[in-house]
């Protein structure tokens, strides 16, 4: 992985074959868990980092479940070198992944991110089919079962928020949730999508302040804090309703309804004007700096145990 | 492989919440199959929109008409991925 080109984008097998490679050269850090199946049959990976222990604490991280967001599984697969380099070179990386696991997915819709490379660039969605409609796919960011159904996705199969017929129907999301739910000790939640530079945290669904509200904004200032330092990248921050707009049925919405306090959502950058066709030179600042705020709040929850 | 020739990315400027109202009953016009990259959440936060090239004139005379702003924020959305796809496969023949 030390020749892996890191700077241009890959396909689904090109990724599946690092994740593959980085396992066999760190076999006592990194192992890979098959989570669940795509609806076209594809195995969904997660790259696992643990230094020892049974059912430690956890750091869940995805990226890319929207498939067309290449910047970010691309960052993804940064992330994933960058973990195993910083190990024991990092102290503060270090103390982290000394405490806690990190699971990391690099590519969250593996059927859309295939059919992105193969059909349409601008793909989405899931690749399932709704009975009834010639529409195809889900947006796996509206299927989970947090206010599922109320405005702020679609019931349209045709819209590219469509929500689908019912909560988890997405085996993307399904797999997500059977995980999370099993393994009972995440302690913060990551979902990385791209772009226009935000960092969120809940809710989405209503506008109703999160519990926990106070916290993840001062937090979520700490990240984007960080993370502008390197590249001067500006980022807002704040929760899904109040920053962009309503959205139901999310991914971090579900997790802080779990009890996954530090649950946050990124949208990384665009700088350029070239939304999700970002060239590939700016693949490496774009995770470099985002690699900075995810640093900010896994320090942060080692340091606040609850 | 779905071709993007002609399909220009607007970016819009909706100065307030009627403009965004408009821009939402766009969003409702099938027929146009616009794709929103950056929904119209509200006045003051850009909105980018994939248009079809049959659909150039027709988003383009309906902004106009009421008056809302935009630029074009890419010309041809095939030339990038034409460009993108260039990039991924000298990478490829260079490693190989």
């Amino acid at each position: 992985t030390d020749t892996f080109n890191y700077a241009t984008y890959h396909s689904l097998d090109e990724i599946y074959e690092f994740m593959d490679l980085l396992v066999a050269e760190h076999p006592q850090l990194v192992t890979k868990i098959q989570i669940g199946t795509t609806f076209e049959g594809r195995p969904i990976h997660v790259l696992k980092f643990s230094t020892g222990g049974t059912n430690r604490p956890a750091i869940w991280i995805d990226t890319g479940i929207h498939s067309r967001e290449w910047v970010t599984q691309a960052s993804g697969v940064w992330f994933a070198k960058k973990i195993t380099k910083d190990y024991g070179q990092d102290p503060a990386f270090t103390a982290i992944l000394d405490n806690m696991d990190i699971f990391l997915e690099i590519v969250t819709n593996p059927d859309g991110f295939a059919y992105t490379h193969k059909t349409n660039r601008m793909w989405r969605k899931t690749r399932s089919h709704t009975e009834g409609s010639l529409c195809v796919g889900v947006d796996p960011n509206r299927n989970w079962d947090a206010g599922f159904g109320k405005p702020g996705a679609s019931s349209n199969p045709c819209s590219e928020t469509y929500r689908g017929k019912f909560p988890n129907s997405e085996s993307e999301v399904k797999s997500i949730v059977d995980f999370v739910t099993s393994h009972g000790n995440i302690k913060a939640f990551i979902s990385i999508h791209s772009y226009s530079q935000l960092l969120l945290y809940p809710y989405g669904y209503t506008s109703e302040p999160a519990p926990d509200k106070d916290e993840l904004d001062q937090l979520a200032k700490s990240a984007v804090a960080a993370l502008t330092s390197l590249h001067g990248t500006k980022f807002k921050y704040g929760s899904i309703i109040d920053t962009i707009y309503q959205a139901s049925g999310n991914t971090i919405d579900w997790t802080y309804s779990q009890g996954i306090k530090y649950s946050f959502t990124f949208e990384l950058r665009d700088t350029g004007l070239r939304g999700f066709l970002l060239p590939a030179s700016q693949i490496i600042p774009t995770a470099e700096e985002t690699w900075l705020a995810l640093l900010t709040i896994m320090d942060h929850t080692v340091k606040h145990p609850y | 492989n779905e071709n993007f020739v002609g399909h220009q990315v607007l970016r819009i400027s909706a100065a307030d919440e009627a403009q965004v109202q408009k821009v939402k009953e766009l969003e409702d016009l099938e027929h146009l199959q616009l794709d929103f990259w950056r929904d119209a959440a509200r006045a003051g936060l850009p909105i980018d929109v994939r248009v079809p090239f049959p659909s150039i004139q027709s988003v383009k005379a309906f902004l106009e008409y009421h008056d809302i702003s935009y630029e074009i924020m890419i010309e041809d959305v095939q030339s990038l991925l034409d460009e993108e796809k260039q990039q991924m496969s000298f990478q490829a023949r260079a490693l190989s």
